[in-house]
């Protein structure tokens, strides 16, 4: 042991501050950001008649190396990491991506002339996550 | 597109759903593959944008007819009820529809003779084409809705005859005689600035609409007199209301993909809480959470 101890070189103080850096999270992590629209920049505000403006958001941002629960991924998102890091550089990064949207009510003209008020499932995304 | 048990989607006219010709403008990249199931048919005029690039939107969409404008005014008003500033659906227990379609008479059927003998007898024949309800689309409730100005003095009350005939082809005969039936209701209502009243008729068409069919063809005569029958049995002289032919309102439950299903989201929330789960993977969490035994703890306990 004396021998062992005698032979290794006097490592540094470990600096924990140096070990967690890796695992910070990054300056522009994953999260949602704001979009607005109006139907009449699409020009459609001629058959949609209501709502007049539409917020669908949208994810953006990096994704932490160690993701965990803060995004509710599941393991295989770290397993994906860790393929790219350590393994074949060629397989993504895991991806910013909306989890959770909401509904929207639209009104519109139908070509018949008729019109339909309709509720439409997952239009505005409410949540991201990293997958 | 991953199928949440509400079976395929077939065709949904308006934003999400394109006509088939539709489909054959779009970019070959866009289209759907040879011989897919009619669910991918639907292919939005939101991809027809992204397909044509270059071009401007909306320059590609072909002319829509104009909505009567009481009917838009009706339907604007129901949007404000249903829905807030921004689109999102209002949480109401009995808006149970995600869909509601109005239809205007075809303009070539709308007649108006008057049966002198009777005193004032509005009548009205009207041919109604539902060719844009999907199969998809299952009828909750539908109701005539007039419209009418009148000078009337806003208290009083009106007590009206409806008759109302649904004039069918019965093909399986040669002679094609027209069947119809018919249903006489009285309506009694205030006029209270009231401009619409609705007139629910969904028992009587309900067996047409299920059966897909495509044109609804009835006359409705329709006798308003002021007064409460209640109070002087006899009732003023008819009054002469300048009555607007009704629009055909449908509630619908639209059962495609694409549609809201209150019920649905309730059910997804309630199993899965917006609280996100804990993770135990050995590196979720560098620090070493000392919570991490009593978490695992909690959830073996959870489980059991």
């Amino acid at each position: 042991r004396d021998e062992s101890l005698r032979e290794a070189p006097a490592t540094p103080p470990y600096n924990l501050s140096e070990y967690f850096k890796q695992f910070l999270f990054p300056q522009n992590e994953c999260e949602l950001h704001n979009f607005r629209l109006s139907f009449s920049q699409l020009k459609w505000d001629k058959w949609i008649i209501a709502p007049h403006r539409y917020s669908p958001q949208y994810c953006k941002g990096d994704c932490p190396r160690v993701v965990g629960h803060r995004y509710g991924s599941p393991v295989h998102t770290m397993v994906q990491n860790i393929i790219y890091e350590k393994l074949d550089s060629s397989v993504p990064k895991p991806s910013c991506v909306p989890a959770e949207y909401s509904p929207l009510s639209v009104l519109t003209i139908e070509p018949d002339g008729s019109i339909v008020y309709k509720e439409y499932e997952d239009m505005i995304a409410t949540k991201c996550t990293c997958r | 597109p991953h199928s949440r048990g509400r079976g395929v989607s077939d065709r949904t006219p308006g934003l999400l759903g394109a006509p088939e010709d539709a489909v054959s403008g779009l970019n070959p990249l866009l289209r759907p593959p040879k011989g897919v199931r009619r669910g991918y048919a639907l292919l939005p005029p939101l991809l027809k944008v992204l397909s044509d690039r270059g071009r401007q939107t909306g320059e590609s969409e072909a002319p829509r007819l104009q909505p009567d404008s009481r009917a838009l005014r009706y339907m604007k008003r129901l949007y404000k009820m249903s829905a807030t500033k921004e689109g999102i659906p209002k949480a109401h227990k009995s808006h149970l529809y995600n869909t509601v379609r109005l239809f205007t008479p075809c303009s070539e059927c709308k007649h108006r003779h008057r049966d002198l003998t009777k005193g004032d007898v509005h009548s009205v024949d009207l041919l109604f084409n539902l060719d844009r309800v999907t199969a998809l689309e299952h009828l909750l409730k539908s109701v005539l809705l007039y419209s009418f100005d009148t000078s009337l003095p806003i208290s009083s009350s009106l007590t009206c005859m409806c008759h109302l005939s649904v004039k069918e082809r019965d093909f399986s005969s040669q002679v094609c005689p027209s069947l119809s039936h018919s249903i006489a209701f009285s309506l009694h209502f205030e006029v209270r600035k009231r401009k619409w009243v609705e007139i629910d008729v969904t028992s009587f068409l309900r067996p047409l609409i299920a059966t897909n069919r495509r044109n609804i063809h009835m006359a409705v005569n329709f006798t308003c007199l002021m007064g409460d029958p209640q109070q002087n049995t006899k009732l003023e002289n008819p009054i002469n209301m300048a009555l607007v032919p009704p629009s055909l309102l449908l509630y619908l439950n639209d059962t495609s993909e694409q549609a809201y299903h209150r019920w649905h989201s309730l059910r997804h929330r309630r199993k899965n809480p917006v609280r996100p789960r804990q993770r135990s993977s050995p590196l979720a969490d560098p620090t070493g959470d000392r919570g991490e035994e009593n978490s695992q703890g909690k959830r073996a306990s959870r489980r059991r």
